[in-house]
């Protein structure tokens, strides 16, 4: 599962 | 969030301080690599970009502005500032030959066909090999002092440390990203050669040389 829109990790 | 993924961007702070203190301290960029600064500065411009659509939290935002603004503070440090003692002639690996096949990459292997995935998509495949031409300067040279390879070392730590994290989340959240997981790998391997000689010479108190 991947958020495409939101990525928290730098 | 977990322990893994914090000490990591600790790590990867550390690295970036590390060398504006270096350079600042020592008013020269000898031995740096002005390339491998310019490939950061473009991996954080375009993978930040979301800084300007989506607000994830105050620790978030916070390290990407830091991150953005001390790499672009090197950037004006080694090519103006104290250009004078930068030594371009053992800068010389051909960066361009990693950003344009990078950006095809990018291109044709994303996770979704649109503007802002395919620019995170270049900065993580990119930021995997940006170390390259400091690696490269340092084999010409033969040498690094020893503030410059704690700066490797917290740098190849951070991406090591990102890889404990996934396989952390991987197992609590069953989330994975397989983009940056492979570049990650690809990243970390990369400074393992210079892990050994950072354990063997640099914390035995010796200067860093490489056989030639």
């Amino acid at each position: 599962w991947i958020n495409r829109q939101i990525k928290d990790e730098l | 969030m977990n322990i893994f993924r914090l000490a990591g961007d600790i790590s990867h702070l550390l690295a970036i301080f590390i060398l504006l203190i270096k350079i600042w301290r020592s008013r020269s960029c000898a031995g740096i690599s002005g390339k491998s600064q310019v490939l950061f500065g473009m991996v954080f411009l375009t993978r930040y970009l979301d800084l300007f659509t989506s607000f994830i939290s105050v620790y978030n935002t916070v390290m990407k502005v830091i991150f953005i603004l001390a790499t672009l503070v090197t950037i004006y440090l080694v090519f103006f500032k104290f250009r004078a003692t930068y030594d371009s002639n053992n800068d010389t690996f051909r960066a361009e030959l990693l950003v344009i096949p990078i950006a095809g990459l990018a291109v044709l292997v994303n996770h979704e066909f649109s503007l802002f995935e395919i620019l995170w998509t270049f900065s993580i495949y990119l930021e995997s090999v940006s170390i390259m031409p400091q690696l490269y300067m340092i084999s010409k040279t033969g040498e690094a002092e020893t503030i410059t390879s704690h700066y490797l070392f917290a740098l190849g730590l951070y991406r090591g440390l990102y890889i404990v994290n996934w396989v952390w989340r991987y197992y609590t959240e069953q989330f994975y990203d397989w983009i940056a997981i492979v570049a990650g790998v690809v990243q970390t391997l990369l400074y393992c050669d210079f892990f050994y000689l950072y354990i063997t010479k640099v914390i035995k108190g010796k200067e860093m040389s490489l056989p030639a």
